[in-house]
């Protein structure tokens, strides 16, 4: 099972055209395998991406040097998802 | 085995395994308005199973209504369920219900994606795709919902050209049996009046289109039903749906269903993405379900009864 400790869900709130580009930017880097769960689009619609435990740091040194607001959605998803299957198991019983 | 299925906890994540006994539970305990439907296999040959709603005729206009189709939004699925659960039990109760199953037959497909489904349960909880295998790449899965013949494989931000991205449009239109399995039934059945499809999340009722920025031709229609629909469902909890084309509320995709069907004369198509709180994504608390599904069917509910109203 994969698991996502230190994986952290920023909500990025993209402000004019130029930060939508520089979003778009980081999505084409394939090796920092982000993961977004709503896509960057014209508009000022929030931005939520998924970031693996080693690649935060560099997004958001990236998001901070460009000025680029964000806030932590989810600090750490493993917790969340640890949360939802023991939702599940009370569930079942 | 238990006869009645009022044990089935609808406050909770179930497996696919749960969800087709639960099925079953519906059409024992409602057999006579429910009947469940095989239309196809998925790629790793799981059944596709459709509930159909009826109250008699034969190819009685219809409503088609799906959930899943991106796996990992487990609170459609679980939506789904649920409103299976309340179609049936409103039916000779509900006089808007009744009114509409007395004329009309509803095919709900719970699970679109199932392999998907299964994969976020047994391996990766953030799995969105298919299960198929990429000729050629090492790359598993294609986004279901950009593999529509509708503008499939355009130039657009919202689908790749590459296997390994997260909306892959798959190496040809219709190319996911999933997906085929569905635009089978539907050009077999030839009288499905309204496409309904239930994603999740970030609150967004859409109508098409998603391939192109331009309107479709009954966008006045299209766009006061929808808002009708977004102030059915924002009354129950204050839930706030945005509402527009999918190229104007989030960006230009090909290849998306509600594109196809309209694209194929059912001109009642629509695409909610469901709510999220603004707290957890993917991730809704189970606790949220119920509320979720009971704001979303008040939305349903009035797009239905506007299909029941205007037969075209």
């Amino acid at each position: 099972l994969e698991t996502f400790v230190g994986h952290q869900v920023l909500r990025i709130m993209t402000r004019n055209e130029e930060e939508v580009e520089k979003i778009q930017l980081l999505e084409s880097l394939e090796h920092l395998e982000l993961d977004f769960w709503i896509n960057p689009s014209a508009l000022a619609q929030p931005v939520d991406v998924r970031i693996p435990a080693n690649s935060v740091q560099a997004v958001k040194a990236f998001l901070e040097a460009h000025g680029i607001q964000y806030s932590i959605l989810i600090e750490d998803l493993q917790v969340i998802l640890d949360k939802e299957k023991e939702d599940m198991a009370c569930g079942q019983q | 085995k238990e006869r009645s299925s009022n044990t089935f906890n609808y406050g909770t994540y179930h497996t696919l395994e749960e969800i087709y006994t639960e099925l079953d539970h519906l059409v024992a305990e409602y057999s006579s308005i429910v009947s469940k439907l095989q239309i196809g296999q998925s790629y790793e040959k799981r059944p596709l199973y459709v509930l159909k709603f009826s109250t008699g005729g034969s190819n009685r206009p219809a409503i088609w209504l799906d959930a899943g189709i991106h796996s990992r939004e487990w609170v459609t699925q679980a939506s789904a369920i649920w409103i299976a659960r309340k179609i049936a039990s409103d039916y000779g109760k509900d006089p808007s219900i009744t009114s509409l199953l007395n004329r009309m037959d509803i095919f709900l497909l719970t699970v679109s994606n199932p392999d998907g489904y299964v994969f976020t349960h047994t391996t990766n909880r953030m799995w969105r795709k298919t299960r198929s295998k990429n000729q050629g790449s090492l790359c598993i899965g294609v986004d279901p919902n950009r593999n529509w013949d509708a503008g499939f494989g355009g130039r657009s931000p919202g689908a790749s050209s590459k296997p390994c991205s997260e909306s892959y449009h798959g190496p040809k239109a219709n190319s996911e049996v999933e997906v085929k399995s569905v635009v089978n039934f539907i050009k077999n059945h030839g009288n499905i009046r309204a496409f309904l499809t239930l994603h999740s999340y970030s609150q967004l009722l859409m109508y098409p289109y998603g391939y192109k920025c331009t309107k479709p031709a009954d966008y006045a229609e299209l766009d006061a039903v929808g808002r009708s629909a977004a102030n059915s469902i924002r009354s129950l909890y204050g839930t706030t749906f945005r509402v527009g084309t999918i190229c104007n509320v989030i960006y230009q995709a090909s290849g998306g269903s509600i594109d196809w069907s309209y694209d194929n004369g059912i001109k009642y198509s629509f695409a909610f993405e469901l709510r999220d709180t603004g707290r957890y994504g993917f991730l809704l608390p189970s606790n949220q379900i119920i509320p979720t599904a009971e704001e979303t069917w008040l939305g349903l509910k009035t797009i239905m009864e506007h299909v029941r109203d205007n037969s075209y």
